[in-house]
């Protein structure tokens, strides 16, 4: 893909914590 | 729809059709929504961050979604 080891950590780990704020989110909605 | 205005909606539309890995750039959106000014794609973009809608990769000018996966 072209991208760095470290690249594909930090997009992982900014995936995880959009992931976790959307959970929050729809939680937050019920 | 969906709690988002239009502008959100077609913003992350376009970030949800992006396939390579880093995302869509926001140089792309803006040459794909000509139509839309600059400060509404960024203030469209920072609202979908917010909600977890979307994500930046590579650097704050990349983003993808957390719908794609």
């Amino acid at each position: 893909s072209g991208l760095t080891e470290e690249q594909k950590r930090r997009i992982e780990e900014n995936r995880q914590i959009a992931l976790a704020r959307r959970a929050e989110r729809l939680a937050a909605q019920r | 729809v969906n709690g988002l205005t239009a502008h959100q909606s077609q913003v992350l539309n376009l970030i949800k059709s992006c396939p390579v890995p880093e995302g869509m750039s926001l140089q792309e959106l803006k040459l794909q929504l000509h139509s839309m000014s600059m400060s509404t794609i960024m203030q469209a973009v920072e609202f979908l961050s917010s909600e977890g809608h979307i994500y930046s990769t590579v650097d704050d000018d990349h983003y993808k979604s957390t719908d794609t996966e």
